[in-house]
């Protein structure tokens, strides 16, 4: 099946997003 | 199964369950162990991230645990049993140098499934803080599958940024509950 995957880049720009 | 996410949230592969444990020596080890809230998007993660204590700032005697939702954070959970874990020894200093940084990064790797098709056996992490040492964990839930094992340690490694002279090892759950003294035999090492 599909796995959602996020590094941790994306997951640190999420953090400082609004 | 697209899972249903709200509008703009980015979901997660898993719902994920935070845990704190704070050491009352006055009640049973499973009344000082309390849910804290789950979550399944990224948005949510950090929400609680930013809301919660630093781990650094924790009286000594408490853990945080992040574990997939379903799975309790100790031994006895059917998804734990057969498992162990990747353990990381801190040095008494460095929970004011390295320590946050790496709970976030062990957090980083858990959510964003960092360990390819071996995600599905990691069970969740636990962050112990003692006078004696912080430890941090990633608990795997076959510690037989040398495979999956050590593909999981070398990225974990990897991600801590920890140098290839620093060597870390894998606990069996079953070897640390029957230990005799004070070490448990690593059954694997990167």
């Amino acid at each position: 099946g599909t796995r959602i995957i996020y590094d941790r880049k994306f997951l640190l720009e999420c953090k400082n997003s609004p | 199964v697209l899972v249903a996410a709200p509008l703009g949230k980015h979901p997660l592969q898993h719902r994920w369950a935070l845990w704190f444990f704070k050491n009352d020596k006055s009640k049973t080890w499973q009344a000082n162990l309390r849910l804290v809230t789950k979550f399944s998007t990224v948005e949510d993660f950090w929400a609680l991230y930013s809301h919660i204590q630093l781990a650094s700032k924790l009286t000594s005697g408490c853990d945080y645990s992040l574990f997939k939702d379903g799975i309790e954070p100790m031994w006895e959970d059917n998804r734990n049993k057969c498992g162990g874990r990747w353990l990381i020894t801190l040095a008494k200093q460095q929970r004011h140098t390295e320590l946050d940084h790496f709970w976030l990064e062990t957090l980083l790797c858990l959510i964003g499934e960092s360990f390819g098709e071996y995600s599905s056996e990691v069970c969740g992490a636990v962050i112990n803080i003692r006078a004696k040492g912080d430890k941090i964990a990633v608990w795997t839930c076959e510690a037989e599958d040398r495979d999956g094992v050590t593909h999981i340690g070398r990225v974990y490694k990897e991600r801590l940024g920890l140098s290839s002279k620093v060597v870390i090892g894998y606990q069996a759950h079953a070897d640390t509950a029957t230990k005799s003294g004070s070490l448990t035999k690593n059954k694997f090492v990167v």
